[in-house]
């Protein structure tokens, strides 16, 4: 079975492309077979799993678009059964190019469905189970056709006082998305990033957000730390760049915890 | 004369909020009038200015679908010679609601535009001599609006890898209105953010953006300083949260070195 989830939190630089890096390198290094697509014009998870903005042939703007296919997009990475699609500027131009299409808001939930039809019939090679979308920091079309095309949500939520603002509006969304386009979307898990235990706003901030979101936090809080933010300047997922960190403990610790609700579901 | 700046970069999380409330708070305890205009629908530089979300009455998306002036939809702050009009979740719907519209890119540069028609009429009033604007993280009809109603632009840049990435594709942007809808914008400067002089990624990130925009980037580099992401937690700019500390003395020094590179225009 494949799932797929989406890394979405309209508030910018809250360590979305960070956790769907490192959280992906850690659900493959646990045996799962993971697939990132980046739709985040910027491509930084692209770049921080290596793979150079000169051998993008195809990207996640060449699936949604229409001209090839999740399978024909994916490159490997340097992690064993981690593949992306990756990211780049052409995605700036979606919005508006298909802005009067009746079904922009589906294309990358149709582009993932025929891909689970390609796999299916490729019997002999290991299935995908994961799918992690690297979202864009605004609720605009392209976090809009990753919230239909996922099974849930995983949100990053910053220890910090903005980010606690942008909370609701992120809910009410997903509501909303629950209530028209896709009425299965659910909330895998909210994780806390750039906890600091030293700083008291980094507590007030966590307890905030655990009081709100209840039991759909994690107990994992990943911690600011300074590799963490070091290892994309090598195009390198934390647990390569520096497995014995608090960092890579922090992210393997959050796979196993979300596969436990997995399997819990 | 009224001099408007955009405070812009489509990296999520790099401190552009945090610019535009506190080097506006520092232009005003120097003497100038100032309003800031938050354009994204999060609404952080309102609340961070001490905006309740229930007072927002009128917001820049008010004034974007021309409901209100500019100056109807200001409300003063607690600093003395600095206004805001406020942001909030309406302006999600702007892109949408306007696709149509072939006047589109120019709604707020209009507004502003009658503003200076309003405020000139006020002779016994103190004219307002900065207009900055707070805008989203990405390159949307908010942040075209704001490009185009500006004389120039100041670029908030984080001291971390990722936020290297978006640079090239944000100049080239500022080209391109440069080329067509506002043949005037310039960037004024570009701001080092959340600078640690411990961290070496800090510091080469640093180094590289300083080969990349020369003597465009600030002498002063704002340090990471836990008070700074306290002080919005309270409503209220740095500088009255903590005038001493060092995040408050680099936007005084920042507003000082504006001023000066304004003076020499
Ligand atoms: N646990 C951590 N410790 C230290 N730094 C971190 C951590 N997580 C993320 N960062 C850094 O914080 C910055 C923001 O993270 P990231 O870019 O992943 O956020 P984002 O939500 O994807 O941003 P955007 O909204 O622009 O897409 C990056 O420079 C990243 O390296
Ligand atoms: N100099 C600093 N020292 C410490 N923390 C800072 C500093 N500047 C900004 N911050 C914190 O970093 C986070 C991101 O800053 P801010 O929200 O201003 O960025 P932004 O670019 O406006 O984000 P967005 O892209 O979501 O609009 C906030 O929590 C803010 O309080
Ligand atoms: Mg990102
Ligand atoms: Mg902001």
């Amino acid at each position: 079975e494949l799932r797929v989830l989406a890394v979405a939190n309209q508030k910018g630089g809250v360590g979305k492309t960070t956790t769907a890096i490192n959280l992906g390198t850690a659900l493959a290094a646990i045996g799962e077979k993971v697939m990132i697509l980046d739709t985040d014009p910027q491509g930084n998870a692209s770049t921080g799993l290596g793979v150079s903005p000169e051998s993008r042939s195809f990207t996640s703007y060449s699936v949604l678009a229409g001209h090839v296919s999740v399978l024909q997009a994916a490159v490997p990475t340097e992690v064993p059964n981690l593949h992306v699609v990756p990211g780049n500027n052409d995605l700036v131009g979606f919005e508006t190019e298909y802005m009067t299409d009746r079904n922009r808001a589906f294309r990358l939930r149709d582009a993932i469905t025929s891909m689970q039809g390609e796999q299916a019939a490729r019997t002999t090679e290991a299935q995908f189970t994961y799918i992690l979308i690297d979202c864009p920091p605004s609720l605009n079309l392209l976090t809009l056709n990753a919230l239909v095309a996922s099974n849930a949500v995983i949100v990053p939520v910053q220890c910090e006082f903005f980010a606690l603002e942008g909370i609701s509006q992120l809910n009410s969304t997903i509501e909303q998305i629950r209530g028209s386009l896709n009425p299965d979307l659910e909330i895998q898990g909210v994780v806390l990033t750039m906890h600091d235990a030293r700083i008291g706003l980094s507590q007030e901030v966590a307890s905030e957000v655990r009081a709100y979101f209840g039991d759909k936090v994690y107990e994992t809080a990943i911690p600011r730390n300074v590799k963490v933010a070091e290892a994309p300047s090598f195009g390198k997922p934390i647990l390569l760049y520096d497995y014995d960190c608090a960092g890579s403990q922090a992210y393997i610790a959050l796979a196993t915890e979300m596969i436990d609700r997995e399997k819990a579901r």
